[in-house]
């Protein structure tokens, strides 16, 4: 069974097509195993990237050395999926 | 003890036996109504079933509706259930409903990729792409909902077996989809294809492989504003609408693009809930909520093709 602990979800917001590049190219970068939810595209429509907690570190020193807008939508994805199991085992009882 | 379709929790998540069994209740309980067909296997040799709502006639014109196709979307199969149970309910009492299965036929597949849906349930919850293996990788599964043989191949999908948005080998690869492929082509009658995912709130259409606007650009665009403004009205929840080219991005090998191509002219794309808070984790007490305002904006596409005959 795959966990999820310590992987973050994060929205990111661009201001310009530079920034959607910057995103794309960090789209690229295979190492670091990252889950794009919603793909970097126009500026105007958010990023959500789900990120495993070995890479959290780097992609956001990243966005912030880029001077890219990022919050933290998901602190920790085991967290909501141990919830959402718990929810499925509550209605089945 | 006959179970009865309406003892099944519709506020909760569930499995793939316990939704399978789930329908085969809903037949029982709608002889009349509802009938259940098996379109074909998934890689792992699951059945791939079809709720059929028919009050009878042969080769009817019909709507087509698929949930899950990517299976980490909880919330649309989930809101596929729902409405199954809302459309067999409402026959005989909702005018519009009424209307609508007196003249046409409404098909929904569930589950429409059973192999990933089950692989969220034992393995990894955040699994999109079907189970298949690919030669010379280690790596598993096709993007179903880049298959499709509509710009195959193109931006936003990807060669790369490992991606997401892999394309797999050839058009149709995929069991899953070669199913549907079949079934809507030998059906012949088909006027409507809707495609339920999640999400990011959002109504959808042709194109997704192209920014090129398609033929029936403004009606298809009049039609979606329209259901969304309908869908905002229950809940107020806002969604944003237009081509999948414009709207978010590129993405070749779609399934509405290949169904549009086809001949079908009302071919969408839901994006259920929520805007990114809980994304592919939305609660289960958010279900309900989401099936209800999704049920406005697909009667108002569901009756826009029955009074627009082509």
């Amino acid at each position: 069974l795959e966990t999820f602990v310590g992987h973050q979800v994060l929205r990111i917001k661009t201001r310009n097509e530079e920034e959607v590049r910057q995103l794309q190219l960090l789209e690229s970068l295979e190492h670091l195993e990252l889950d794009f939810w919603i793909s970097p595209s126009a500026p105007a429509l958010p990023v959500d990237v789900r990120i495993p907690a070995a890479s959290v570190q780097s992609v956001k020193a990243f966005l912030e050395s880029q001077g890219i807008e990022y919050s933290v939508l998901i602190e920790d994805l085991q967290k909501l999926l141990d919830e959402e199991k718990e929810a499925m085992a509550r209605s089945r009882r | 003890v006959k179970r009865s379709s309406r003892a099944f929790d519709f506020s909760s998540y569930h499995t793939l036996d316990e939704i399978y069994s789930w329908m085969d209740t809903l037949v029982e309980d709608h002889p009349g109504l509802v009938s259940k067909i098996r379109i074909g296997q998934s890689y792992e040799g699951r059945d791939l079933l079809v709720l059929k709502f028919s009050t009878g006639g042969s080769a009817r014109p019909a709507i087509w509706v698929d949930t899950g196709i990517h299976s980490r979307e909880w919330i649309s199969q989930a809101t596929g259930v729902w409405t199954a149970n809302k459309i067999a309910e409402e026959y005989g009492r909702d005018p519009s409903v009424t209307a609508l299965l007196d003249n046409m036929d409404v098909f929904l597949e569930i589950i429409a990729n059973p192999d990933g849906f089950v692989f969220t349930h034992s393995s990894d919850r955040m699994w999109r792409k079907t189970r298949s293996p690919n030669t010379g990788s280690t790596c598993l599964g096709v993007d179903p909902n880049r298959n499709w043989d509509a710009g195959f191949g193109g931006d936003g999908s990807s060669g790369d077996p490992c991606s997401d948005i892999y394309h797999g080998p050839f058009p149709h690869s995929e069991r899953e989809v070669k199913a549907i492929v079949d079934f809507i082509r030998g059906h012949g009658n088909v006027k409507s294809v809707i495609s339920i995912h999640s999400y990011s709130q959002m109504l959808l259409f042709p194109y997704g492989y192209t920014s090129v606007p398609s033929p029936d650009y403004q009606e298809m665009n009049e039609l979606a504003k329209k259901a969304v403004s309908d869908l905002a009205a229950v809940y107020g929840t806002k969604y944003t609408f237009g081509s999948i080219a414009d709207t978010i991005y590129t993405a070749a090998g779609t399934t509405v693009d290949w169904a549009y191509d086809q001949g079908v002219k009302y071919s969408f794309t839901l994006e259920l809930r929520d805007t990114g808070r809980h994304g592919f984790l939305l609660p289960s007490s958010q279900i309900l909520p989401t099936a209800t305002e999704t049920w406005q904006a697909l009667l108002d596409i569901m009756v826009h093709v029955l009074e627009h005959p082509y």
